[in-house]
């Protein structure tokens, strides 16, 4: 089945 | 001093209500250009990001920028002693603390006024990359509603593929499998019932239905929603506030384990 991914492996904390 | 006027105080409403189920503690960015929220949920799975510029207001003044932290629930509550028609006005002192808000009412001469506390929220800013997307699909969004709706019944997870044939969602459950299968259409005279759909290469990518539920409580502020994918990456769903802003939400993907 499918996991959630998490935005923070995408999107980088300025 | 930060002040401004909204004639159509309504659509600062529409976009609380957008938001308000998905980011609780927010800070409005004010600067002399805009008002802005970036903010993620709490399981950093999805990020709203609104903008409304200056232009959209009747009157704009911000001498410092300013980050108001508001609790949107509360926000939202006080804007239910609001009318439809009424002019909204916001107002906080450099040293904020506390956001008057004020709805006048221009038939009956009627003005209400709140105090809110202002919160010190600790701003998590994420850097966006900008993205040239493989897809691009601007459709109705009252039939995005609808699709995410209808899916829901299916199962929690949407599989979302652009390709040639169209623009295809599915979901699958205990009760079976879901496909809706929309085509561009810029056949028909009503610029808002148009499907356009821009494909430089086929994506297929699946997201949690519960998240983009969340998100078509934006339908109101826009009759076109627009999708951007590209493989392997979050998905962009805006909602344009005509010319004077918008609303976006990105939504990291579900992956097979």
């Amino acid at each position: 089945n499918m996991k959630q991914g998490s935005l923070l492996g995408f999107f980088t904390k300025k | 001093m930060f002040e401004a006027r909204l004639a159509n105080g309504n659509i600062f409403k529409m976009i609380v209500e957008s938001i308000r189920e998905l980011v609780v503690d927010v800070n409005i960015d004010c600067s002399t250009e805009e008002l802005s929220i970036q903010c993620m949920d709490s399981a950093h799975v999805a990020l709203v990001s609104m903008s409304l510029s200056q232009s959209a207001f009747d009157h704009f003044r911000c001498d410092r920028s300013l980050s108001l932290g508001l609790n949107l629930p509360n926000v939202s509550k006080i804007f239910k002693m609001m009318g439809r028609d009424d002019t909204m006005v916001l107002k906080a002192e450099d040293s904020a603390d506390k956001l008057m808000l004020m709805f006048e009412n221009d038939k009956s001469g009627t003005i209400a006024d709140f105090e809110l506390k202002l919160m010190a929220i600790e701003a998590e800013q994420l850097g966006v990359p900008d993205t040239a997307y493989k897809c691009s699909i601007s459709m109705p969004s009252s039939e995005f509603q609808r699709i995410v709706r209808d899916l829901q019944v299916m199962g929690d997870t949407c599989k979302i593929s652009c390709t040639k044939e169209g623009l295809k969602f599915s979901a699958t459950g205990q009760i079976g499998t879901g496909n809706i299968l929309m085509r561009q259409n810029v056949a028909s005279e009503k610029e808002e019932d148009h499907v356009t759909i821009d494909m430089e290469e086929p994506v297929e990518l699946n997201f949690a239905l519960r998240y983009l539920n969340f998100f078509t409580k934006a339908t109101p502020l826009s009759p076109t929603v627009i999708l951007k994918m590209s493989p392997g990456l979050p998905i962009v769903i805006e909602y344009p506030i005509e010319q004077l802003g918008h609303v976006k939400y990105y939504l990291a993907p579900k992956m097979e384990e």
